[in-house]
Order: structure tokens, then sequence, then C-alpha cells
């Protein structure tokens, strides 16, 4: 997270880091991302952080021992206590397109539930796209990202920017939770600011943006798979809008290059067919 | 004397047709298979006559016994000549003496006679009290046969039906039997055994019903026919005659009734109940707050009780709680046990769950029969899942019950997208 604060223990008790590590890779390869704790058993995160890097087409989860869960983690350096689960099941969404992060998102299931406590809660689902009790997020309402990816722009390594999941660098990484609230950018100037590139990139409906104009606050390396939460005016609840997906080549946090989430809402039914065979 | 075995002959007197000789006796006696009779008739007669035979006659006898005296050729009111009837023995012998005096005036030709064995019908011949079977008497020639209605058997001594009536065992704690075909006539020649077999610890009474005819003697004890009671392996009685022996109290849960009949008598039998008594248990008292079934007013062994008590309160029995027990009369006369107490049913506390919370309905924090209690979460972030607001009740069953949940229990969890720490307020700027 770019200009963001350090989230105390507490802030975001759905927000878990999930360490992976990808044997086909030569050499193999360690990185991690984030989710999204929906359940005793089940995390939302992008699908992007849990698909292995093959040559071929396909796309091919990676082996559930290649995973691991952190839940209620605060500061990295405190792993060993926290709570940890391993992944019986990964649910790469069916048409998730590696090469333009359509549809990025995935589900894991936890190998045994986790208790919930202060610090591990989960996450409100919104209202399925359509429904607008929880509307999907409207430009220039603001939502909340937490992570601890990079979190200084000049340490970002920019060959790694179209997949901000990769690294785990320890030097460019935060150690505690890092938090920043971003507003939602309209949809058209999302298209626009990527449309302007060398580049064609591909905002699709299942995407939206959110940061300033300006930049110098974003999600960064490191943040994918985490919840951009909104908070329901009504009940004082959190819903999971957005899911970290991408942003631009260059640093995180420059002007006008939003950061790219997934649109949650839209896969509101695909969640709870799973959710509900559970 | 002249024998004469053969099933049919002739007798003539001696020199027949010629005048018999002076002082002559002759004797023939005739035999033919038992089963049969000799039937003899006279084709031709002429004796000198006397008064009363005393000179000349033919005597016809059976075993001594006189069928006839003949003389003379024709009736007269003291003589009798055979004519044409025929004369018939009793039985398979008839004898036939010829005699003759010192004098014979007119030289008479004497007799000529013919004998035939003829069937006997045994079964027509006897009078009804000298029957010859017990049931049916089947005639054929030269004997007869016995059979008996369906269920006897002929006896041994081929006349009497006797029944095949023993080995009949009672074992229920009350009952009754009768002689065969009571109150019709028993069967002869037979001996019933009945047994009655119970439990030990019960003792068996008989009762003979009041009508009882069993063939006695005046004089004698029951040589004929007799009922003998043998309890305990000692006899108790040998019963005969028209009078019921009444109740008869064994001591003993083995009892062996026989009914002994010979071969002859017309007598309607017997019949009689039992029953059993137990050794008496002391009348128990419920306990309070429970309650006894069945209640008596007196208890024998073999009777059980079963005590439960009324609802919210079970029955302790050392360091167990029970639905209900049973108490069984033993056959010394004691219970198997004391009566449990009731106990009011205590649920215990109850199992909290995680993060969860209770309060008691009454201030003594009570957890007896009826106490109440409601759950609720730690803490706005939590919630009882189900979300139940009615409170738990300690039922009768000693488990706490919601009457939404029924025994199980909500979980506590967390409302989704609660943090545990607020997000600081921002400023207006």
């Amino acid at each position: 997270v770019v200009g963001g604060r350090a989230a105390p223990p507490g802030l975001v008790p759905w927000q878990v880091l999930l360490a992976v590590e990808d044997a086909s890779r030569v050499p193999a390869a360690r990185w991690f991302g984030a989710g999204a704790l929906l359940s005793e058993r089940w995390v939302l995160t992008a699908a992007h952080v849990l698909h292995s890097q093959r040559r071929d087409a396909s796309v091919v989860p990676l082996e559930t021992e290649h995973i691991t869960v952190f839940l209620g983690l605060h500061d990295v350096r405190d792993k060993h206590h926290s709570t940890r689960r391993s992944v019986d099941q990964v649910l790469l969404h069916p048409d998730f397109q590696p090469l333009n992060y359509n549809n990025d998102i995935a589900l894991l299931r936890l190998d045994r539930p986790v208790r919930f406590t202060g610090l591990i809660r989960p996450v409100c689902l919104p209202k399925p796209h359509g429904q607008d009790d929880w509307p999907t997020p409207l430009p220039n309402t603001l939502g909340l990202v937490a992570g601890w990816g990079i979190s200084s722009p000049s340490k970002a390594s920019s060959g790694l920017t179209f997949h901000p999941s990769l690294t785990s660098d320890p030097n460019t990484t935060s150690e505690t939770l890092q938090y920043v609230k971003l507003p939602v950018v309209e949809q058209a100037e999302c298209e626009a600011s990527y449309a302007s590139r060398s580049l064609a990139y591909n905002i699709t409906r299942n995407m939206f943006c959110a940061g300033f104009y300006e930049g110098g606050r974003d999600t960064c390396l490191g943040d994918s798979g985490g919840a951009f939460v909104m908070q329901d005016e009504g009940q004082q609840r959190w819903a999971v809008f957005g899911l970290v997906s991408w942003g631009g080549p260059e640093d995180c946090g420059s002007q006008r290059v939003y950061g790219v989430y997934t649109r949650v809402s839209n896969y509101i039914s695909w969640i709870l067919t799973h959710l509900d065979t559970d | 004397l002249s024998s004469a075995s053969e099933m049919y002959g002739t007798v003539r007197s001696p020199n027949f047709p010629e005048a018999y000789p002076r002082d002559t006796e002759l004797r023939w006696n005739i035999s033919v298979p038992r089963g049969y009779h000799v039937q003899l008739y006279f084709t031709h007669f002429d004796l000198e006559p006397s008064y009363l035979c005393e000179y000349d006659f033919v005597k016809v006898e059976v075993e001594e016994v006189v069928l006839g005296l003949f003389c003379g050729r024709e009736e007269s009111d003291t003589e009798q000549v055979p004519g044409m009837g025929a004369l018939s023995s009793s039985n398979n012998l008839l004898s036939l003496l010829f005699h003759s005096d010192f004098s014979d005036q007119e030289n008479h030709a004497g007799f000529l006679a013919h004998y035939a064995a003829v069937d006997v019908d045994e079964c027509q011949e006897r009078s009804d009290e000298e029957q010859l079977c017990d049931h049916f008497c089947h005639n054929f020639i030269g004997g007869y046969y016995c059979s008996c209605r369906y269920g006897y058997l002929l006896h041994t001594d081929n006349r009497t039906c006797r029944v095949e009536c023993s080995g009949g065992v009672y074992r229920q704690r009350s009952g009754g039997f009768s002689s065969v075909d009571h109150p019709l006539p028993y069967p002869k020649s037979s001996d019933c055994s009945y047994s009655i077999q119970v439990e030990e610890g019960l003792v068996v009474e008989l009762l003979f019903n009041p009508t009882f005819d069993v063939e006695d003697h005046p004089d004698l004890p029951c040589p004929y026919d007799y009922v003998q009671v043998i309890a305990g392996g000692k006899e108790l009685g040998r019963y005969c005659g028209g009078r019921s022996p009444g109740r008869v109290v064994t001591k003993s849960h083995l009892v062996l009734v026989n009914f002994h009949t010979d071969d002859s008598g017309d007598n309607l039998g017997w019949s009689l109940t039992y029953t059993t008594t137990g050794s008496q248990c002391p009348v128990l008292l419920s306990p309070a707050n429970g309650l006894l079934n069945p209640i008596q007013s007196e208890y024998s062994f073999r009777d059980h009780v079963l005590v439960t008590c009324l609802p919210g309160y079970k029955l302790r029995k050392g360091e167990e709680y029970l639905d209900h027990y049973q108490l069984d009369c033993q056959k010394d006369g004691s219970w198997s046990s004391d009566v449990p107490q009731c106990q009011m049913v205590d649920c215990g506390n109850p199992e909290v769950p995680p993060l969860a919370r209770v309060v008691f309905g009454s201030h003594d924090n009570s957890t007896r029969f009826g106490a109440t209690m409601q759950l609720s979460c730690e803490g706005d972030a939590f919630q009882l899942q189900p979300n139940i607001t009615s409170s738990y009740n300690c039922s009768e069953g000693g488990i706490w019950t919601n009457s939404e949940l029924g025994t199980d229990l909500p979980t506590c969890i967390p409302v989704c997208g609660l943090p545990s720490r607020p997000l600081a307020q921002q400023q207006r700027r």
C-alpha cells in the first residue's frame, strides 16, 4: 500500500496473507498475496495470485500444498504467532483470463474451520449486481484497501508491475499491515486512462478503478487479492466490493495510474454457489 | 356215552327205526366251537309214554340245565314231545340223554334228531348291563370284536376303551382341567396324570368343583376308580364317590393329579381349577413426588411394581438418576430393593458456547426443573446463530430446552464486516 497508514490490529480482521510457492517455475518462485475471509472455511482472493505459471494457454490452479493462509496477522514477522491454515481446495473462476485479468477472482477452502476472534472475522459480501441495497461501487465513493505489499513507489520493481503480487522481497514490502482509502473512479475515466497508453489494456465491466488522479495513494505489488471494502451506511458493516487485481506499468501511486480491482458484485452467485455447497 | 364235535350231525335212538332196547341209557355230548350254539330238532319221536316221563325219556341239557324232558308220541297234560320246534343251547354245548326202563309194551321206535352249529350274535344277546364292548360291538361268524370311538384306544382286554391322557403339564399361575369327557362318563381302564409345575416360590391350591362322581365302594376305600393328589412327593389324598374333595391345599409348587379308572362303571368324573399364591411382600409406600404402579392391597411373589416420579423429578438410585425403577416381590417375601426416592431434576450448569454468556432466570441461579436461562453473545460483534430470543428451560428430562432449538445450543458468530477496532473518524477540513 502506497501512501497508506499502519492498520491497528483488529481494523481489518478479514485480511489474510497468502504465502505461495510455485515449484513449476524454473527456478521455483515464492510470493505472497492477500485475501478476504468470508466464513470459517472460505477465503476470497484474486485468481492471478493462485495461477500457476505454465507455458501453455490453459489456466491451471496451484497445487493446494503450495499455499499457506495466515489469519489474524498484523506484522509479517509474527507469522509464527498467527493462525495458520492449509488449503484443501482452490477454485479459480472458470472464465479467468490470464492475459487481461478478466474475471480475476478465486476461492480458497481452508483445510479446517478457523475460530473467529477479535482479530479474525469475516467480511460481508455485497448484494449481487443489480440489487441496489448495496450498489456496486459508485464513482467517487471511498473504499478501504489493506495489504503488506510495496509501500514505497520508488522501491517498486518496474519489470513486475503487470503482476503486482509476484514479489515478496522484504526490502520493499511492509512489515505491518497498511491501509489506504481510495475513491472509486468513473468507469469512463478508468478506461480512458489506460486506453491512452501504447499497450492496449482492456478494462472490462468486471473491473473498476480506484485511486487519485494525482497519485500518491495506491495499492501495489503484494497487495493482490486483498479486499476493497466499503461501509454500509445503515449497519456500519464492511463488505468486499473489489479485489486488488492489477495496475499500469508505472510506479504504484503514479499520476493517473489507477489501481484496477475485480468487481466482486458480478460474482456473488458464483461465490454463493460454492459456499452453499460447503 | 358218545361225543360229537362236528358242526352238524344226527343222533338216533338205538335200533332206530326198530324198537329201542330195554334198560338202556345213552348220552350224547355235542360240542361245537365257541361263538356257536347248538340247535337241535327232532324229525321223529316215539317213546313209551308215562306220567312225567317216568319210564322212558329223552332229556336235553346244557351244563345240567334241562332244556326239555320228552316222552310219548303226542303232547299231553303231563308229558311233552319235542314237536317241530328247535332246541337251542345257550352256549356251544348240548347234552342229550336217552333212557328206557325194563318194559317196552308196544315196541316204540325211538327218535331221530339232527343238530347243527349256529352262529351266536354275541352283540345282540347281551343285555345293556352286560355289554360285551365298551363302545361298539361287531359280530362275525363264530365270534365278535369291539371297537372304540375316535380318540379312544381299545384296551388289551379287547373290550374297554381307554384314553391316553398323561403328560399334561400346566405351568400357568392358574388354570384348570377335568376328567376326559366330563361331565359325560369318563373312559375306562385309563391312567391319566396332570402335572402342575409353577415357579418355585408359589404354592398351588386345588379346588374340585361340586360335580364329582367317581366310582367307589360302600365299604372299601376307592378300590375301583380314584383321583390321587401328590404334592411335594407325598400323597395328599385319594378321592372317589359322589362328594367333591373341595379345596386341597398343596403347599407345593409341583403337584401331580392322577386319575385311575378300572374297566367298569359309568360315572361322570370331576373337574377342578387351581390357583397359585406366592409369598407375600410388605405393602409399599409411594415415594414423595413419585408413583407406584400397580397399586394393590397386597403383593406376592412375582408381582412387579414400577416406581416413577412426577414430571420434573427423577429417581435416585445410588449415584444414578433413573426414569423408572422396577421392584420385584421375591420368593422369600422380600422386595428386590428399597423404594428409590424422587429428586427434583437438575439440569446442571449449561454448556456455554464459546463467546457466549448465560443469564439465569432466578436470583439464586437455580438450574433445577423449571429454571430458565438466557444465552447471549459477548459484545456487539457477535451474534447468536441461530438468532434465538427465547430462553432455555430446565425440562422435566433434565435437559436445557429451547422452544426454537430444542436441546441444541446456538453458537456465537461474528457479525460480518465489523472490525474489532473502529476506523478513526476523519476531520472535516
